[in-house]
């Protein structure tokens, strides 16, 4: 069977499938001071899989505001530089009217990932940390 | 009750896949 970390090499989605490679990622992006980028994908895939209904509803709108707080808001933010205007007001404007939906950050999510998969995550592979752990 | 980083926190936890 192929080795886990020859897997990771084959795509983003397959590094992000297996916690050891999550992991190292996440060491890897810390030391380049982006470590974000990566919390800011899985919160969105986490807020996603939310199931909006009653009991929730006051969760939901508290992940969405923290959400968009952490990662959005400062526009200084590694997250937030990578987010265009228009998808940055569009989640500012579903926070303050409170229209809490789960496909609210799926446009930022997948802004955010075509940042990883052409940029950090090529880099990535060609790292020591990467190297070294092969 | 839950602050922001804990609730943040548990949402990214979340979506990561468990060990195999």
């Amino acid at each position: 069977p192929t080795p886990p970390y020859l897997r990771w090499a084959e795509s983003l989605h397959s590094l992000l499938d297996d916690q050891d490679g999550i992991n190292l990622f996440r060491t890897f992006l810390k030391q380049e001071e982006c470590a974000d980028l990566l919390d800011f994908w899985f919160a969105c895939s986490g807020f996603r899989k939310l199931e909006p209904n009653e009991s929730n509803e006051e969760k939901r709108l508290k992940l969405a505001k923290a959400i968009y707080k952490k990662y959005i808001l400062d526009n200084n933010g590694i997250v937030s530089r990578q987010i265009k205007p228009a998808t940055k007001s569009f989640i500012k404007d579903c926070v303050m009217k409170q229209q809490i939906d789960p496909a609210m950050f799926d446009q930022a999510q997948t802004e955010i990932q075509r940042m990883m998969e052409e940029n950090t995550y090529p880099v990535f592979l060609k790292s020591d940390i990467y190297l070294e752990y092969t | 009750i839950d602050s922001e980083d804990d609730l943040l926190q548990e949402c990214i936890t979340s979506a990561m896949p468990k060990k195999k």
